[in-house]
């Protein structure tokens, strides 16, 4: 399924861009 | 950090993406993170139309936490 494909690719997006924010404001990587 | 602990931080983390103080983060404010985050122009789009659940091109704190949310969620359950 496409649309399960493509939640899924932007789950990991979302994963990394708070995880991101997280590392930066707690300055771990 | 916990996650309670995290989830009390959320305005914060709001506010690393709303600089100017609006209340909202629009597109605008996404693209700036290019240069402080990991993420291409492309991924940052995508959080913000993964996180602009009524797509009215404005990420509202609520939006944002329901998100991050859900994020710290999927990673208990991981």
């Amino acid at each position: 399924d496409p649309n399960m494909k493509a939640g899924a690719a932007n789950e990991g997006v979302l994963a990394n861009f708070f995880n991101s924010l997280l590392s930066k404001k707690t300055g771990s990587p | 950090l916990g996650q309670d602990a995290i989830l009390e931080k959320i305005p914060e983390f709001f506010q690393m993406c709303d600089l100017e103080n609006k209340g909202f983060i629009n597109r605008r404010d996404m693209q700036r993170l290019n240069g402080e985050l990991p993420l291409s122009e492309n991924e940052l789009e995508n959080v913000f139309d993964c996180l602009d659940s009524d797509s009215n091109g404005f990420l509202t704190l609520e939006e944002f936490s329901s998100g991050f949310s859900a994020f710290l969620h999927g990673q208990s359950v991981d």
